[in-house]
């Protein structure tokens, strides 16, 4: 038998807000546009039973059923980006071009197991 | 964090963190590419991101690369009213994975409204010759041999701005090749168009008089290349869901 520990709305796996400023990694000389962008993270647990809703993979469905058999040796699958969008940079290139580029995977849209 | 910052540079084919030397003017086209791409984001997820439609053709990045040449002989040289200047856009900028698919070079002719002849700023006609520089030649020797024409087309200049655009997308292929990039040489001739004015200005031969240089100026220009590639290792097709 295993032991579930209730999980809350608040804490399963969804995207959680992060904007991103450039000034704050020290890349607002040469990045012109955009100043920042909300980029978003994953977090939160992926419980057993996976609900539609955690848009689990069958390898996750299996994963937490192992999982709820023996905690101790198998962990809960991860909570990780699933759909990713993509940011326009504008940007000055080593040399002193302006560059216009487009960034695939920038933002997390969407979270799953 | 260091190896985390050269891989993302990498990714945006850059070695190191860039350290512009001048900030640069960002052409108002790309201004307007990057307000509608980045309203678009996030309007819809459906559109084509590997495709430029301000250009037609497809990629992801666009570049304006800046002219590295020098002026041979200005406006106020032994030339009265023409003007030679040497190009050269370096093409290395482009990672040997990114597909050229346009290599436009675009011209712009100011006039100095403030130390212009009034009557120069009426219409004007310029002669564009351009020419690929096919090797290097020595210095004394004769450069017209070691050039191909390119163009040569007449412009007709508005009163207060002109400009001209090429297509030099195969040229600029070859450019990317070692060794093959030697530029461009670029000459300009002013050819008044005869209005009552300029013929009477012409008539008591003042234009000679003209103090071109720090008073006077003709027009100013400025060349730069739009440059649009495709890296398609970072442009995947979007699945709609």
């Amino acid at each position: 038998s295993a032991v579930y520990l209730p999980v809350t709305p608040s804490n399963v796996c969804k995207p959680r807000r992060l904007y991103i400023e450039f000034k704050d990694v020290g890349w607002q000389d040469w990045i012109i546009a955009p100043q920042g962008y909300l980029a978003n993270y994953c977090h939160g647990e992926c419980p057993f039973p996976l609900s539609e809703s955690l848009n689990g993979t069958n390898h996750a469905i299996l994963q937490t059923l192992v999982h709820s058999l023996d905690p101790h040796g198998t962990p809960q699958p991860c909570c990780v980006p699933i759909r990713l969008s993509p940011v326009s940079m504008l940007y000055y290139d080593n040399n002193d071009n302006v560059v216009l580029r487009h960034y695939q995977d920038m933002v997390v849209d969407e979270c799953g197991c | 964090l260091k190896t985390q910052e050269r891989l993302f540079l990498n990714s945006l084919g850059l070695s190191a963190r860039p350290k512009p030397s001048t900030h640069r003017r960002v052409p108002s086209v790309l201004w307007r590419m990057f307000k509608r791409t980045s309203t678009r984001e996030n309007d819809t997820h459906e559109r084509d991101p590997c495709m430029v439609s301000e250009y037609g053709v497809r990629g992801n990045i666009v570049r304006f690369v800046q002219d590295q040449g020098r002026l041979v002989s200005g406006w106020s040289g032994s030339c009265h009213g023409c003007v030679e200047k040497y190009m050269f856009f370096n093409m290395s900028v482009l990672q040997p994975v990114e597909q050229l698919s346009l290599a436009q070079l675009e011209i712009k002719f100011q006039w100095d409204m403030f130390r212009t002849p009034r009557f120069l700023l009426g219409p004007q006609a310029l002669s564009v010759s351009l020419y690929k520089v096919l090797r290097a030649t020595l210095r004394g020797a004769s450069h017209e041999a070691h050039r191909r024409l390119v163009l040569s087309q007449s412009v007709q200049l508005e009163p207060e701005a002109g400009s001209l655009t090429l297509d030099l997308t195969a040229l600029a292929q070859n450019w990317r090749k070692p060794g093959h990039n030697y530029g461009l040489v670029l000459e300009l001739q002013l050819h008044p168009v005869h209005t009552q004015a300029t013929d009477i200005f012409m008539s008591q031969n003042l234009v000679n008089a003209i103090p071109l240089g720090p008073t006077v100026t003709l027009p100013e220009f400025h060349a730069s290349l739009v440059v649009v590639s495709l890296n398609p290792l970072q442009c995947r097709s979007r699945q709609r869901r």
